[in-house]
């Protein structure tokens, strides 16, 4: 009885939200609320490394600013939330 | 507090909005509730009214909708994204989306209104014991109809309160059937139904006919979602079969098993292995007023604060007992000023002291904005426009707006003109500063004003200098006007009280300009709400407006 649960992920249909990585998650967190790719008004658009992003993003939620993607900000990136992008774009 | 870029917001303050649809998880009233007390939190601290619209275009319209919903910003389903709004705007600018994949409630679980029953609409009360037995639901025990209902009180057994809960046995809502209920069976396509159903729709909402044919009399109404209802996957709407089997396993109550996000969600079909039919399982739900407050934030104007106590935050959290945070005020103050107070009674002051009495070494109070809510763009022209200070300065009925002459300048202000230069009056005709001696001249009727810094003179008169009005004076003033040390010549000749009056006309320009000025190595002759710009070589180069070149309305 103490054997642990093997637990077998479905994919559940009409689910819009996908199993994924949490490498994943933070790029498409990142890339939807501004923080990553932003097109400037000239049309140039400036690729913000990941970790710059992180850093911008957690001096957003008021988390430690460390640029990595720790537990504090994967659960900030989890979170329900608005929808308008945090970094006007 | 943050506001969009070129801070956005309406330009009138009885803002309107409409509610284009509704969310079958809440009874209508109780959304139209929860939208008109968002509006209250943004109304009770800034002067903007909102009115409600039932057709036509209002400046908010507000719907519910799910992933596509119609703009380019697809919802994702249960959780993650909640909804989003538009800055002021024309079109979509300024509308407010709400995910229906979510499970709106009042932020504690579901929000069952009644019907009928003698509790006179009450919202039911969970938990309610009836004969002895506990109920955390809407039940259908002690009827032969089928019909859900709950105990408005906690125990109905000595209350006797009660009402019916939503279910399309009782009501429909939107649709073209008036809210009458669905009829079972119904014919859609020839084809019977014993339910409500999402076929022919590709929005997900699940639909009735209010009658017994479809084909025939196309009347229908939405179904309203029972509080025992799952939300999200692919039978919203329905209740949850227990037990139902998953994986060859039977389950008696919701599970996260077979999901990575740790989301309780249960079958609706006794096998969920044969059926594939499954949602999310009721839960507390998001609060439809906190979030709607949020969303009108930026419908107003406000963009993402990142004080975590802010309405603004981007992130939801339930809070009982809600009120603006200061940083939520002040960000809207700045956009729309505070709540319009009746004007106090004040000690009588002269309003234009005499010089003789003015102490130059009285400190004004230091320059601060006032009612944003005059907006500079919306005047069609100004008293009198002038550069002082390397800012070009805007003058109107005791307020003045000022920008920096760089090619960047950003508009600041209404400021009091009263309170920077306590001497003037609140009409200024003329302006200008000596840039050699830094002394700003101001000019008003016939009569004049010398600021060298906090220190006044005046107010003399221009006649004695023999000048009989302001368009003399610029006569004056356009003699001299390509010297090199024309302001400095000008300003000397005012001072010794024998002016060179010459009465030259630049061609192109009018001589009645109220307003003359040097802004970006041009002189500007301003009149009315036109200007006429001239180069180094006398030449008018361009006429244009003041309120879309040099204002950049």
């Amino acid at each position: 009885w103490s054997l642990p649960l093997k637990s077998v992920m479905v994919t559940f249909p009409g689910d819009i939200i996908k199993n994924m990585t949490d490498t994943d998650l933070a790029q498409t967190y990142l890339k939807r609320f501004g923080y990553l790719d932003r097109v400037h008004r000239s049309g140039f658009q400036s690729m913000v490394s990941t970790s710059k992003a992180l850093k911008r993003m957690q001096r957003q939620m008021g988390l430690e600013e460390t640029g990595d993607l720790d537990k504090s900000t994967l659960e900030a990136m989890k979170r329900p939330r608005c929808g308008v992008p945090d970094v006007a774009n | 507090y943050q506001t969009f870029e070129g801070d956005l917001k309406w330009d009138h303050r009885d803002v309107t909005y409409r509610i284009i649809n509704y969310s079958p998880d809440m009874e209508s009233s109780l959304i139209d509730d929860s939208f008109a007390r968002a509006f209250k939190v943004w109304s009770d601290v800034t002067p903007l009214t909102f009115t409600r619209l039932f057709d036509g275009t209002a400046d908010i319209m507000i719907s519910f909708g799910k992933a596509n919903h119609g703009d380019p910003y697809p919802f994702d389903g249960k959780d993650g994204l909640l909804a989003h709004a538009y800055p002021p705007g024309e079109g979509l600018q300024g509308d407010a989306h709400f995910d229906d994949d979510e499970h709106w409630t009042l932020g504690k679980g579901p929000a069952v209104k009644t019907r009928y029953g003698n509790a006179d609409g009450a919202i039911c009360h969970f938990p309610f014991t009836f004969e002895g037995k506990t109920y955390t639901t809407c039940t259908t025990d002690g009827r032969t109809d089928n019909l859900p209902w709950c105990a408005t009180t906690a125990d109905y057994s000595k209350d006797k309160t009660f009402g019916f809960c939503p279910s399309e046995l009782l009501y429909t809502f939107g649709g073209n059937a008036d809210g009458a209920e669905c009829v079972f069976p119904f014919v859609f396509l020839d084809k019977e139904y014993d339910s409500c159903t999402t076929e022919g729709r590709s929005d997900g909402y699940r639909w009735c006919a209010t009658t017994d044919n479809f084909d025939r009399d196309i009347k229908y109404g939405f179904c309203p979602s029972r509080d025992t209802a799952v939300t999200g996957g692919n039978s919203e709407g329905e209740p949850c079969q227990f037990p139902f089997v998953f994986l060859g396993k039977a389950y008696d109550s919701c599970t996260s098993e077979g999901r990575g996000d740790g989301k309780l969600w249960c079958s609706t079909t006794d096998n969920y292995d044969e059926d594939k039919k499954w949602g999310f399982c009721p839960d507390q739900g998001y609060s439809l007023f906190l979030v709607a407050a949020h969303e009108f934030g930026h419908a107003l104007g406000l963009d993402h604060s990142n004080i975590r106590e802010a309405l603004m935050y981007p992130m939801y959290a339930y809070v009982e007992d809600f009120s603006l945070n200061k940083d939520d005020i002040e960000g809207i103050q700045y956009l729309y000023g505070p709540v319009p107070t009746p004007p106090q009674p004040t000690t009588p002051t002269t309003p234009y002291p005499d010089p003789d009495e003015t102490d130059p070494t009285d400190e004004p109070e230091p320059t601060k904005p006032v009612d944003p809510t005059k907006d500079a763009c919306k005047l069609d022209k100004f008293d009198s426009i002038t550069v002082t200070e390397g800012e070009l300065h805007f003058f109107k009925d005791g307020l003045y707006w000022k920008m920096s002459s760089r090619s960047d300048g950003v508009l600041k202000g209404p400021f009091s003109i009263s309170k920077r230069w306590p001497a003037l009056p609140p009409v200024i005709d003329s302006a200008f500063e000596d840039p050699l001696t830094k002394k700003l001249y101001f000019f008003s009727g016939n009569r004049f004003w010398v600021y060298t810094g906090q220190s006044v003179l005046g107010p003399r008169s221009i006649e004695k200098l023999g000048l009989p009005n302001i368009y003399a004076l610029w006569r004056l003033l356009v003699s001299d006007i390509f010297n090199d040390n024309f302001w400095y010549g000008f300003a000397q000749k005012i001072d010794n009280g024998y002016p060179r009056y010459t009465d030259i006309v630049f061609g192109g320009v009018p001589n009645d300009a109220h307003d003359v000025f040097q802004h970006k190595g041009h002189i500007y002759f301003c009149r009315d709400r036109f200007y006429w710009r001239m180069n180094s070589r006398r030449q008018v180069d361009r006429v244009g407006y003041v309120k879309y070149d040099l204002l950049k309305c």
